[in-house]
């Protein structure tokens, strides 16, 4: 069978539907100084998996306004950098008028998942981490 | 916060594969 690694150098999704290639993979972009990028993406998968019902409502509010405030409001971080502003002010205005959309994140996931595979995954399959690794 | 983060952790975690 195919070695673990030689699949994450297929496709970034192949990388991020493995636990040790997630983890090899964080590695590097905690080297780099970006591992947000990855939590951002998890975390706009996992809302996105949260069902709308009245039972979790609150939740999904909270949890909505935890990943605008930690991610995607201007501090200065590295995902907050690299969103587009109308993907900013798209998602501060579902938060504000308090209509959680379980899809509110996909445009702003989308943005970062076309950073990572135009950057941050071809550094990773070219770091001494991965070759080493392999 | 500390709830807001363990909120954030639980998300990122439930969206993360399986061990195989």
């Amino acid at each position: 069978p195919t070695p673990p690694y030689l699949k994450w150098a297929e496709s970034l999704h192949s990388l991020l539907d493995d636990q040790d290639g997630i983890s090899l993979f964080r590695m590097f972009l905690q080297q780099e100084d970006c591992a947000d990028l990855l939590d951002f993406w998890f975390a706009c998968s996992g809302f996105r998996k949260l069902e709308p019902c009245d039972a979790n409502e609150e939740k999904r509010l909270k949890l909505a306004k935890a990943i605008y405030r930690k991610y995607v409001l201007a501090g200065g971080g590295i995902v907050a950098r690299q969103i587009k502003p109308a993907t900013k002010s798209f998602i501060k205005d579902c938060i504000v008028r308090q209509q959680v959309d379980p899809a509110m994140f996909d445009q702003a996931q989308t943005e970062i998942q076309a950073l990572m595979e135009d950057n941050t995954y071809p550094l990773f399959l070219k770091s001494d981490i991965y070759l080493e690794y392999t | 916060i500390d709830s807001e983060d363990d909120l954030l952790q639980e998300c990122i975690s439930s969206a993360m594969p399986k061990k195989k």
